[in-house]
C-alpha cells in the first residue's frame, strides 16, 4: 500500500475528486494554503495499491490544467516575502504535486 | 518513530481525541471530507514509537463504531460521481482507516 | 526527496511561511488543532531533496519560540481528559515539532 498526498490547484479540486470516484479510487481531501501565493489550494490523501499508481498518476495529469498566472507581489503585509522585486512577475499555476510515500501497515476498524 | 494518519468519522473524533490524550498519546487533528460522501471527518496524525503501535491500534479500534448509511446518490451536481445508479445504497460508516508511516528523523524546536 | 510534516505554534505559523519563501523552499500549510490543548496550530507540508533537510530544519528552529504557559485543566465539557488533575499546569507551547518521512516517487503534472 503506499499513500499518496497530491496538491492541488482550487479550480481543479472537484474534478479531480469526481474524476477519483468514478475510477473507484478512495480519498481524503484536506484544505490548504500555498506557502508562495498564500492562496486555497487542496490536499488529497490517497491511499492505493502499488499496482494502482501508474493509473491515479495519469488520472491526475488528465485533470489538472497548468495556467499562466500573472501577481503582482505586493508590499510584504500582503504575506510575500519582502525578499521579492515589486515587479509582476509571472507564474504557473494550477499543475498538482504528488508525493507518494510508503505504508509499513493499513489497517481499518 | 512512526507517523499514524488515521482518518475517522465525524462523530467519532471527540471520543478519539480523548482516548489519545487519556493514553499518554501526543496527537495533532486535522479537518478533512471523505471524497466519496464529501461528508466531514477528521484525520489524526499520531507520532509513535514502534512499541506504541499495537496499543494505538486497539484504542482506535475500540472507539470507532461501525453504522450502515443509507445514501441517496442524488444527481452529479450534488457531487457524487455520475456513474453511480440512481437506487439508494447503503455504505457502512464510522470505521476508521490508518495508514502507518516509518519516519526517518523526528525533532521538536 | 523528503516529505517534512512540521506541526508549529499559531503565532509561528506566519514567521515560519515567510522564512521558508526567502530561503527558497516551497510548502503547503494546513490548518490543524493540537490533541492535547485543542488549540489551532499549523502543519507544513515541506517537500525537500536530501541535502536541503539541514538548512531546513536550522530555519525551523530560528524561527520556533518556545513559552510557557500556563493551563487550567477546565471541566469534561471543557473537552480536556477527564483524568486530568484540577491543578492549573504549566506546558511548554510554542516550540514545533518535525516528522521527516521518505518520498519514494515525487511528480508534478
Ligand atoms: N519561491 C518562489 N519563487 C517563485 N515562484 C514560486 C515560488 N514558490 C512557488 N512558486 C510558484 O508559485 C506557484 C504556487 O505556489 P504555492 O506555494 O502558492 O502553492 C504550491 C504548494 O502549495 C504546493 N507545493 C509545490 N511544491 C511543493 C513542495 N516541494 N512541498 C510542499 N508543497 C509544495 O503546490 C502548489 C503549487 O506549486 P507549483 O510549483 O505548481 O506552483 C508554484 C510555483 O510555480
Ligand atoms: N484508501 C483510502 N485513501 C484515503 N482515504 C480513505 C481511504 N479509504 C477510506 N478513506 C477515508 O475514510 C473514510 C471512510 O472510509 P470507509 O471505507 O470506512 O467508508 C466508505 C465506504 O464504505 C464507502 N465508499 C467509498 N468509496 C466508495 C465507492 N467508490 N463506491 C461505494 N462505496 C464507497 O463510503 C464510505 C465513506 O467514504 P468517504 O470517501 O466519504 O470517506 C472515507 C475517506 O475519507
Ligand atoms: N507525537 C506527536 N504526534 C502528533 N502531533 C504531535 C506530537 N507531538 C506534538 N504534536 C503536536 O505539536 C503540538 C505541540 O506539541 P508540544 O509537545 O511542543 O507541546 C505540548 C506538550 O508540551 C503538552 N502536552 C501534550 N500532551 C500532553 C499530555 N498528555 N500531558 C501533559 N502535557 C501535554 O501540551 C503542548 C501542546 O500539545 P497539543 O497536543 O495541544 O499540540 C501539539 C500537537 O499538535
Amino acid at each position: 500500500m503506499k499513500l499518496v498526498f497530491c496538491v492541488v490547484h482550487q479550480r481543479d479540486k472537484n474534478r479531480i475528486a469526481e474524476a477519483l470516484v468514478r475510477a473507484g479510487f478512495k480519498s481524503t481531501v484536506i484544505g490548504s494554503t500555498g506557502g508562495f501565493l498564500r492562496e486555497g489550494n487542496a490536499t488529497f490523501l490517497v491511499g492505493v495499491e502499488e499496482d494502482q499508481l501508474e493509473p491515479l498518476k495519469a488520472l491526475i495529469q488528465e485533470n489538472c490544467h497548468l495556467r499562466d498566472q500573472v501577481i503582482n507581489v505586493g508590499p510584504p503585509e500582503a504575506g510575500l516575502a519582502v525578499g521579492l522585486t515589486q515587479d509582476p512577475i509571472t507564474v504557473q499555476v494550477g499543475g498538482a504535486v504528488a508525493f507518494v510515500v510508503n505504508v509499513d501497515e493499513f489497517y481499518r476498524c
